[in-house]
């Protein structure tokens, strides 16, 4: 899975997130990746979210959106909202990650696998491309 | 407003150092590299938020290096599948297609979905007629074969129909 969530210099923000699924699928399965909300969420007043990962256990979360909702209702922000969603997935037994840009530009890569494939740029010059947890 | 910024990912899962050659880790930054370059470069010419994220998904879609577009992993059928969506924060707009085989690049399809049509999500080839209609590329399903990928996809099917002792039982 692949996805990209970026802010421009308008004030909005936009996710996107794309798949090939999973490996040996059967019986046209589908994922988190293309349902809104699961794997895939925006909202200027909150964040834009892409996701990775164990497909049905996002669905089951309606991940995205709620880290939204917990940004909107509960005044996190961005990084602790994704942090407390991961927590949320490992505890019910799923692995991945997620990336995640706040209005106003804060970010967040978050997973619980040793790696994610990652990497960030901001108007500001900061930058950063990693793979594996401990970078 | 000047202020922008663009995140990605290619994926999550349990790869370490140990299991990846410096070659490989170079290529993967490499891509991401190019993929966060090309976005950034359209934020900063003032495009919009959704013109930078197709674009950056666009070419990891291209790279036979993420499980997406060329990339793919295979169905148990031997097949590509592949699925996309996209949102939009100003206006809570948003499109995705599930199943599709032939269209060359995903997040063009999911934004046509979301710019073009009166629905979020289209599926199998439902969604691929609405992207020929829409002008998209469209490919071969074979076109997303890569040779890691089905090796990957063989080993698995071998691997779960390796006998164990439950198969003598009756």
């Amino acid at each position: 899975t692949v996805g990209c969530v970026a802010l421009d210099i308008h004030g909005n923000l936009c996710a996107g997130t794309s798949t090939g699924g999973m490996n040996n699928k059967k019986y046209g399965r589908i994922g988190d990746s293309p349902i809104i909300g699961a794997g895939t969420y925006a909202n200027n007043k909150t964040c834009a979210v892409s996701c990775t990962g164990h497909g049905e256990y996002y669905i089951r979360l309606g991940f995205a959106r709620d880290i939204s909702a917990l940004m909107e209702y509960k005044k996190l922000g961005v990084k602790e909202a994704c942090a407390a969603e991961i927590q949320k997935l490992t505890q019910l037994g799923g692995t991945g990650g997620v990336i995640a840009l706040d209005a106003n530009g804060n970010m967040a890569m978050e997973f619980n696998t040793s790696a994610m494939f990652r990497g960030y740029i901001k108007s500001t010059g900061e930058k950063e491309i990693a793979i594996f947890a401990e970078e | 407003q000047e202020k922008y910024a663009i995140v990605i990912h290619g994926g999550a899962g349990g790869r370490s150092k140990t299991t990846m050659s410096i070659e490989q880790q170079n290529n993967y930054k490499a891509k991401l590299e190019e993929a966060l370059a090309a976005g950034e470069k359209l934020l900063k010419n003032g495009a919009s938020s959704a013109e930078a994220v197709v674009e950056a998904i666009k070419i990891m879609e291209d790279s036979p290096l993420f499980n997406a577009g060329k990339g793919a992993v295979f169905t148990s059928d031997g097949k590509n599948e592949l699925d996309a969506s996209i949102m939009n924060g100003e206006n809570l707009n948003a499109g995705a297609v599930a199943g599709v085989r032939t269209i060359k690049n995903p997040i063009t399809a999911a934004r046509e979905v979301m710019e073009n049509s009166e629905h979020v999500m289209l599926s199998g080839k439902g969604a691929s007629e609405f992207a020929r209609q829409q002008g998209l590329e469209t490919v071969k399903n074979k076109y997303f074969f890569t040779r890691k990928r089905y090796e990957s996809l063989k080993a698995l099917q071998k691997k779960q129909r390796k006998r164990t002792s439950a198969d003598n039982t009756g």
